[in-house]
């Protein structure tokens, strides 16, 4: 009864595809191919019989393009946004290893790849030999990214905040959204101090929200502390701020995806006084995926 | 504080072996690490200034071999895209602007037309560095490294090269936080320590007086751009700044650094600023140090004081203007600042037998404002006093041109008897040295008058 | 290096604050 065949998925034109990185089950790191919405996704699906001269009585050979979310507190369900799928092979018998070619046209992929605390959504082709008592399955896991172009106008965040009578500050960063490979540009300009401050850092904050209403999870994750300021300023002093994404591990925004979850990113402003007490501003900003030039 | 010093240049040795392997090996982006895990000891709050001085300075050598290494990179075309970025992800901001100066040396040196641009930045991202230590060395590293590269002339064929202009709001900029830092730290730490803080800032204040001497090393500053771009705003800090230490110093510093034709074209200037100084600032000590330096001057300079600049006009009203604003002057230090003009008189007008008598008059005046009767023989005031008549007395060496000074005779009358004593033999000694005949009887009389104290 | 020293515009301390005890 055992598997019999060894199937493999075989994407074309591969020399010329990019890959990118996403998070495993396991936390590690995988490679897989990347791909934009849109784009069609063909191959070949290789079944190789294990017993040379041997037979394999199926039910019918298909591929399936599937894109998922798996939220981690409901692992047996499994809500799938997309499915797409093609018969390889009628009910039949195969006495030899055979080559199927297959092609999903114009594939839509609403959403980026995410790989989080309790939710992973994701995108894999699975080839399934029916048969009576088990099939055998092979997936291939595909990354998708979601490029974005926003309009020129992108407002700026500026803002007064304080605590009465001990430290009022005006914050300003230049946009509210931000592509990857951005650069935030602000300042802080204080307009009272009176408390003993040690360092100002920003922080940049991921809060993944799974579920709803009684069941909604939220995971925060700090992504990166950059420290702007070393030391105490007084009243007028400005404070630059410049901080390059490019530098951090980042994903877009991904807001309500499919009513199932949601990645928000913040950055938060955090100041540090002499006994280690912490003052923050919390601000939330925009992150997308810029298409890049030659693509575009 | 040896201990600290010790086990922080510990770690600046092994990162700094480190880095250079890195960058020997053509690992740059390795040798970046090491360099900034390197620098991070310059973090430390645990360190006097003193000692960390003695760590910066390791450091900052250590920071050299980068540079050199960068330098020959990019003048091999091998120019690392995006440096001047990548130095940025640093997340810890000392040791993140002490490479971006490093790289941004390194930029300008090879590509004049980011000059500008790059200088500004880099003193500009300074701002994020608010700790008073800290941030002076930081700052005193970005002048250091900059000390040959400022733009030094009037105009450019690229704007973007920068022009003196640039470099003088470039190094104003750097000295107005420095100075600012500098008197920041007198509020640091307990009131107890207040003389301990002092004597740190005593050993800091080069750090600030680096700022003035770059700018007097700029060849294209003529008398006009000092007094139009330079000094107004020097002197603007100096004066906000109203701590004591730090004006004295900087005072001196300007006379000290610019050329004497300079501070020729800025007296008014530089002397109203002296009246604005604190309570606390050693007032007569910056004014007679121009004096003198201005006096030395005549004597070297073809044709002497130029004609236009009333020098002793101008010293005279402003010391004048000095004193009626400080009501804390001792009266000792205000007739040490009429021997310095006497001095000044003689040395610049040495015609001018008038001026010398103006200078008593004046002293008469001050002396009548605040009722003085009499001084007390070896006081103080009486020390200065008698240095203040003896100079025409020795000048001239001419008891007769003496008497042509209608206020030395009054001011004989401040002195107590023995004063008067001291100085009618003074005068009587000169006479005879020189064998000065008294050829009328009126002006035997005056002497006699102006003697009495042997006499009578 | 456009991106890389790009800064917003200050407004300039006035000096009574520079130079001011902390408060």
């Amino acid at each position: 009864f055992g598997q019999g065949a060894e199937v493999e998925i075989v994407l074309d034109n591969v020399d010329n595809r990019r890959t990118a990185d996403v998070k495993g089950e396991d936390g590690k790191k995988e490679k897989h191919y990347l791909f934009y919405d849109g784009e069609s996704v063909a191959g070949k699906v290789n079944i190789a019989l294990k017993k040379a001269g041997g037979r394999l009585e199926h039910q019918g050979i298909k591929i399936e393009f599937i894109g998922q979310i798996e939220l981690y507190y409901d692992r047996g369900n499994h809500h799938e946004f997309t499915s797409l799928l093609k018969e390889l092979a009628p009910q039949g018998e195969l006495s030899h290893s055979i080559t199927f070619p297959f092609e999903f046209l114009n594939v839509e992929k609403p959403y980026e790849s995410y790989s989080g605390s309790n939710v992973r959504l994701r995108y894999f082709l699975r080839v399934t030999i029916v048969r009576w008592l088990s099939d055998v399955v092979k997936e291939l896991e595909l990354v998708v990214h979601t490029l974005s172009s926003y309009p020129e106008l992108n407002n700026s965040i500026k803002m007064e905040v304080g605590i009465e009578d001990c430290l009022h500050i005006e914050f300003e960063y230049n946009k509210s959204r931000y592509h990857l490979k951005d650069v935030i540009v602000g300042k802080i300009y204080f307009l009272l101090v009176r408390i003993k401050i040690k360092h100002m850092e920003i922080a940049i904050i991921k809060r993944e929200t799974t579920g709803s209403g009684p069941n909604t999870f939220t995971e925060n994750e700090t992504i990166a502390k950059y420290e702007i300021m070393d030391g105490a300023p007084v009243r007028g002093e400005s404070i630059p701020i410049r901080v390059f994404l490019a530098g951090y591990d980042l994903a877009p925004s991904m807001k309500d995806i499919n009513k199932k979850f949601s990645v928000r990113y913040y950055l938060n402003l955090v100041l540090m006084d002499e006994e280690d007490r912490r003052y923050f501003k919390q601000q939330e900003i925009t992150l997308w995926r810029k298409g890049e030039t030659s693509r575009r | 504080q040896e201990k600290l010093l010790d086990t922080a240049l510990g770690v600046v040795k092994v990162q700094a072996l480190e880095m250079k392997r890195c960058l020997d090996r053509s690992k740059l982006m390795d040798g970046l690490k090491h360099a900034s895990t390197m620098l991070g000891e310059l973090r430390t709050s645990l360190l006097s200034p003193k000692s960390y001085y003695e760590l910066y300075m390791a450091t900052t050598d250590e920071l050299r071999y980068l540079e050199q290494y960068l330098l020959d990179e990019f003048q091999r075309g091998r120019k690392v895209t995006d440096l001047y970025e990548l130095v940025q992800y640093a997340g810890n901001i000392v040791p993140r602007l002490y490479l971006l100066i490093t790289v941004g040396l390194v930029y300008i040196k090879t590509n004049d037309s980011i000059k500008k641009n790059l200088l500004k930045d880099m003193v500009e991202m300074c701002r994020g560095v608010q700790h008073p230590l800290r941030g002076l060395f930081l700052r005193n590293y970005l002048l250091q490294c900059t000390r040959n590269i400022l733009p030094d002339t009037v105009e450019a064929e690229d704007e973007n090269e920068g022009t003196v202009k640039d470099s003088i709001e470039f190094v104003q900029s750097n000295f107005a936080e420095m100075n600012k830092l500098w008197v920041r730290m007198q509020h640091q730490g307990h009131s107890r320590e207040k003389e301990k803080r002092e004597r740190e800032r005593e050993e800091l204040r080069l750090l600030v007086g680096t700022n003035l001497v770059r700018l007097s090393q700029l060849e294209s500053i003529n008398v006009e751009r000092y007094k139009r771009l330079v000094l107004p705003g020097i002197l603007e800090q100096v004066v906000s700044c109203r701590d004591a230490i730090a004006q004295e110093y900087l005072m001196e510093c300007i006379i000290q650094v610019f050329p004497d034709d300079f501070h020729l074209q800025t007296l008014h200037s530089f002397l109203k600023a002296c009246a604005e100084l604190q309570p606390g600032v050693n007032v007569k000590n910056i004014i007679i140090a121009l004096i003198d330096r201005l006096a030395l001057y005549s004597q070297r300079a073809d044709g002497g004081i130029p004609a236009e600049i009333r020098l002793f006009d101008v010293f005279s009203e402003q010391i004048a203007q000095v004193i009626e604003a400080r009501q804390d002057i001792p009266t000792e230090d205000i007739v040490a600042l009429q021997v310095s003009l006497i001095n000044l008189s003689l040395k610049c007008y040495p015609d001018r037998v008038d001026y010398v008598d103006k200078v008593l008059e004046t002293t008469v005046d001050i002396f009548k404002k605040m009722e003085l009767q009499r001084v007390q023989y070896n006081s103080a005031v009486s020390r200065e006093l008698s240095k203040l008549m003896k100079i025409p007395i020795d000048n001239y060496n001419n008891i007769m041109t003496v008497l042509q000074l209608d206020h030395f005779a009054p001011l004989i009358e401040y002195f107590d008897f023995y004063g008067r004593k001291d100085l009618s033999a003074y005068l009587v000694t000169n006479a005879l040295e020189n064998e000065t005949l008294i050829p009328t009887q009126e002006q035997t009389d005056t002497l006699l008058t102006m003697i009495d104290s042997m006499i009578q | 290096t456009a991106d890389a020293t790009r800064r917003l515009n200050v407004k300039k301390q006035t000096l009574d604050d520079a130079y001011a005890a902390p408060a």
